[in-house]
């Protein structure tokens, strides 16, 4: 499955996505 | 995390994406979270592309959930 291949290569910068969205503060104007 | 937790995250999450509220995610969407993120152009190109699971340009709610899911869990939930 490329999909999968390309995933793992990309996994770290999703992570770092995931955490900045998760740490980044909702709702401020 | 619960499961509602999860679900309402990522509805937050697809929300800062999708500002238009088209329902859909663009590669030009995500160029805008560059300023807001601290990531590059190119890594977040990467992230579309990865999110992105068919290729055709737009990001749904479901290939964004899939891939949080994946990133929380370390697999993809179908």
């Amino acid at each position: 499955d490329p999909n999968m291949k390309a995933g793992a290569a990309n996994e770290g910068v999703l992570a770092n996505f995931f955490n900045s969205l998760l740490s980044k503060k909702t709702g401020a104007p | 995390m619960g499961q509602n937790t999860i679900l309402e995250k990522t509805h937050e999450f697809f929300q800062i994406c999708d500002i238009e509220n088209k329902g859909f995610i663009t590669q030009r969407d995500m160029q805008r979270l560059n300023g807001e993120l601290p990531l590059s152009a190119e890594e977040l190109e990467n992230v579309f592309d990865t999110l992105d699971t068919d290729k055709n340009g737009y990001l749904t709610l479901d290939e964004f959930s899939s891939g949080f899911s994946e990133f929380l869990f370390g697999r993809k939930v179908s």
